[in-house]
């Protein structure tokens, strides 16, 4: 399964 | 930075000059839904502390400026409106269906997330379009759009550093296309920006 974008910039 | 300065260049000039003349509400509009749809996992989301205060600052300073323009007597006089003509749905319905196909998790949040990057990248162009038909931009208006397209730029140094110097970093070709692309946008801005800037001169979009 594809892994969400790692969210850690504004 | 780039883009906290830009919003405080914004306020700065409506703040102090009463005035949104050359400023597009519909980018203005579509930052607020960019945001909105973004920051959804404010609170499910912990990165750090200078990230959370980012996310309230960017989302509650739009909805600030929207207030001014919309609301404020004085400002809300000085808003172009015959020249604002941009059409929201012409960027929210292309950006969506794009986030509907091009994603990498099909659930709500990461569609939404994916739609907020879509969205930011093409945001701009409403206030680029109002530019071109304004005669007397101003320095503080001027100023506000480098900033806004400088920090996508600087950004993409940013990826190019963390690709190379973080251990667990991914590649993220969705953000990085948008990013380049919303930074080519401002390729032509940039030029004339730089060019009356060398020159001492008012800046001046050709028609």
């Amino acid at each position: 399964e594809d892994a969400a974008v790692q969210k850690d910039e504004l | 930075m780039t883009h906290l300065a830009s919003i405080c260049l914004l306020l700065l000039k409506i703040h102090t000059m009463k005035s949104c003349a050359g400023v597009s509400l519909k980018t203005q509009e579509l930052y607020a839904l960019v945001f909105v749809t973004r920051y959804l996992d404010l609170f499910s989301n912990f990165v750090s502390m200078y990230n959370t205060i980012m996310k309230i600052i960017f989302l509650s300073s739009t909805f600030g400026i929207i207030w001014y323009m919309r609301g404020h007597k004085l400002v809300r006089q000085s808003y172009d409106k015959e020249q604002d003509t941009f059409r929201h749905y012409f960027l929210v319905i292309p950006c969506m269906v794009l986030a509907l196909v091009i994603h990498s998790k099909f659930t709500l949040l990461e569609v939404l997330w994916t739609f907020s990057i879509y969205l930011e990248a093409v945001a701009i162009l409403p206030q680029l379009v109002l530019l071109q038909r304004t005669r007397n931009i101003d320095n503080l208006t001027g100023n506000y759009i480098f900033c806004l397209g400088a920090y996508r730029a600087l950004y993409l140094l940013n990826w190019i550093y963390r690709y190379f110097m973080e251990k667990n970093y991914h590649a993220q070709w969705i953000t990085w296309m948008a990013g380049m692309i919303q930074t080519a946008i401002y390729a032509d801005f940039f030029y004339y920006y730089f060019k009356s800037w060398k020159k001492n001169e008012r800046l001046k979009l050709p028609a």
